[in-house]
């Protein structure tokens, strides 16, 4: 899940 | 987690704690942006409210909150506990002229219409521009205190080292995120400037001043 990904990033 | 985003993580707090440090040492705030920092801790705000919604790892919900306090305690020193030494006088960005666009551009280019997407968006677009009142101001008063250009130099690897970190995970994952890249792009070319004249002059002792 791309969105997902992306907001394990700060 | 790869070496890039580990990195680009640590000089993102070392440059928050660096601009708290010259705050609390020298009990002033003189040529720091209030805009900036209260456009920081919007973007900290809109970005981080999946700390309620989602639980990635301890790492993520610490940092998230570290970065949090931090963007809320410089914002308070600067307008609360040592306002006097505040110079609101050049710290005069219109802030409309930032927050119209990327109000705007959240809402058109997202992943998804829910109200959790465009305001992660949002902050991703508003981080990109959230410096210039800070840029803007150093360049109105040509000066800016070597510590300051600190804290700009270690903002300003974060997001170089973000950048190393995309192309890391689009080698490795095959992951990329059009929206974050785009805008990280535009954010680190802000600085490429600064950069310059980091290297150029403070890095050999000399105060930043601009002719």
């Amino acid at each position: 899940n791309i969105i997902l990904k992306k907001k394990d990033e700060l | 987690m790869n070496i890039f985003r580990i990195l680009g993580d640590v000089s993102h707090l070392l440059a928050m704690i660096i601009l708290l440090v010259k705050i609390w040492r020298s009990k002033s705030c003189a040529g720091i942006s209030g805009k900036s920092q209260v456009l920081f801790a919007i973007v900290f705000t809109s970005r981080y409210l999946d700390l309620f919604t989602n639980f990635f790892s301890i790492y993520n919900t610490v940092m998230k909150f570290v970065f949090l306090m931090c963007a809320y305690i410089t914002v308070y020193l600067i307008y609360g506990k040592f306002r006097k030494t505040f110079d609101n006088e050049n710290d005069s960005f219109r802030l409309e002229f930032l927050l119209i666009p990327v109000t705007g551009l959240s809402f058109l280019e997202n992943q998804s219409f829910t109200p959790l997407e465009i305001l992660w968006t949002f902050s991703i677009y508003l981080e990109s521009v959230a410096i210039l009142p800070q840029l803007f101001m150093i360049s109105k008063t040509g000066e800016a205190e070597t510590i300051t250009t600190h804290y700009l130099f270690f903002l300003g690897l974060y997001h170089a080292l973000y950048l190393a970190n995309w192309i890391w995970r689009y080698q490795t994952e095959n992951y990329y995120d059009q929206i974050a890249v785009v805008s990280g792009v535009v954010q680190t070319i802000f600085y490429c400037d600064f950069f310059y004249l980091y290297v150029t002059k403070v890095l050999k002792g000399k105060k930043l001043s601009l002719p």
